[in-house]
């Protein structure tokens, strides 16, 4: 259990919602 | 029988016997989920945060979100009626919660909360130490350490300046408000295995 976040479903969650902003990122 | 998940993000902190411990955990979840999204944008809306590659991006937010919430959300806990309010609007007695066997962390967050609230910092300070905290947070996994650095001593320097120009006559409070980093580190590390013992032997 070296990696909390991602056990708990925190990482998922985290890009998910940074990846909504990049998506809205112009090229 | 009760499942008890008592963060202040649940609905409840008890939940029936006859749920299971994957529903009970669904159910928590969506309940953590906006504030989690919450401290994304906060941190999107940093500066220079942006700058910083995605991958470091993630890797702060893993282990820097919690830390966050804990400040943001220190009002909560009311130290002197010894109760934790949950965001629905409930208010529970530290006693209560304790039986159910959420004592050691909720009395670190206690102690925390009374800290941080003896110091009070108005809403911009409060704001900028919560992007140190982020920036502050785990290196493990961070690729380009020098960004995260330079970055970290940008928001440092931002904090000091404020609260040194703003109570030029107390040069205490910059120093005790560094000093509850590592507070933050050890409720992390005392909240992540909590919640994984939950998922493990709810």
């Amino acid at each position: 259990f070296s990696d909390p976040a991602s056990n708990l479903g925190l990482e998922d969650i985290i890009r998910k919602a940074l990846m909504g902003n990049l998506e809205d990122r112009p090229e | 029988g009760a499942k008890v998940l008592a963060c202040p993000l649940n609905s409840c902190p008890v939940a029936p016997a006859s749920r299971s411990s994957q529903e009970m955990w669904e159910s928590f979840s969506q309940c953590f989920t906006p504030a989690v999204k919450e401290v994304v944008e906060f941190a999107k809306s940093i500066p220079g945060f942006q700058t910083l590659t995605q991958q470091d991006q993630v890797m702060l937010l893993k282990s820097g979100t919690f830390q966050v919430l804990m400040v943001r959300f220190c009002s909560l806990f009311d130290p002197k009626e010894r109760t934790v309010t949950f965001l629905n609007g409930q208010t529970y007695s530290l006693a209560s919660l304790r039986a159910l066997g959420m004592g050691v962390l909720l009395d670190a967050m206690f102690d925390f909360s009374e800290k941080l609230g003896s110091l009070g910092l108005e809403p911009d300070e409060m704001a900028l130490f919560m992007a140190v905290v982020l920036v502050s947070a785990d290196r493990c996994g961070i690729v380009d350490v020098g960004a995260v650095e330079q970055l970290q001593e940008n928001l440092i320097k931002a904090l000091r300046t404020l609260i040194t120009s703003r109570r030029p006559d107390d040069t205490t409070l910059f120093p005790k408000l560094l000093l509850r980093l590592p507070d933050l580190r050890t409720l992390n590390n005392q909240h992540s295995d909590k919640l994984l013992a939950f998922r493990i032997d709810p």
